[in-house]
């Protein structure tokens, strides 16, 4: 998964 | 993904797997307040619009998938299920959820990260989800004790949120430039709304009590 990106939690 | 983070959305997940079992179970759905389930409702899919257009992992979609489908089928369930809607005491559930849609939005259009559709959407559905639990939590209050499944929702609800502290936490020691404000921040709320409900189930379980909430 693309890390650090804005919204990549749930 | 860290096991914070890890940790956080499985418990998550067993909050609303044991809210859908206890529904399923007993076909009933008393001591449950149906404005945290739609405020709840509102919180997915007001943050998931990106569901379509930004692929992240097959993990994060799952997860959105069933975070969105759960939340309304327990929403369609309380509402519309010719059983359980019977069991539904919408005379203790009086909380004005709309109030904390309209604060949290107006919150949202002065308070985010980028002046766009989605980005307000999604500080909205931030600050929402940390006001989301208090229908629930005055419904407790109000009907004094309550049976364990709907304690032990609430219980894995908090958990959910301290866990992603930690993966906050985690993830601003671990990454340069990692600066998560606004869900920090709000999710501090939302711990701390728990806090005094936490204490109280402690106590209970360790007098081996009830739950017994201060009026």
């Amino acid at each position: 998964e693309r890390n650090g990106s804005s919204k990549d939690e749930l | 993904m860290n096991i914070f983070r890890f940790a956080g959305d499985m418990t998550h997940l067993i909050s609303i797997l044991v809210l859908l079992l206890k529904i399923y179970a007993t076909k009933s759905c008393s001591g449950i307040s149906l404005k945290t389930q739609e405020l709840y409702a509102i919180v997915f899919v007001a943050r998931y619009l990106d569901l379509f257009t930004d692929f992240i992992s097959v993990y994060n979609t799952v997860m959105k998938l069933v975070f969105i489908g759960c939340s309304l089928a327990i929403v369609w369930c309380m509402r519309l299920h010719r059983v359980v809607r019977r069991t539904y005491n919408k005379d203790v559930d009086t909380f004005r959820h709309y109030f904390l849609v309209l604060g949290c939005f107006l919150l949202a259009l002065f308070v985010h990260e980028k002046f766009t559709f989605q980005e307000v959407l999604w500080a909205f559905s931030i600050y929402l989800e940390a006001v989301a639990i208090l229908p629930q939590l005055v419904l407790l209050q109000r009907s004094g004790n309550v049976d364990n499944l709907t304690v032990q929702y609430v219980f894995f609800l908090g958990a959910y949120r301290a866990f992603y502290i930690l993966n906050w936490i985690y993830r601003y020691l671990t990454e340069p430039h990692f600066g998560r404000w606004i869900a920090s921040v709000a999710g501090l709320v939302q711990t701390a709304l728990y806090a005094d409900f936490f204490y109280y189930y402690f106590i209970s379980w360790k007098n081996n009590a009830k739950l017994q909430l201060p009026a």
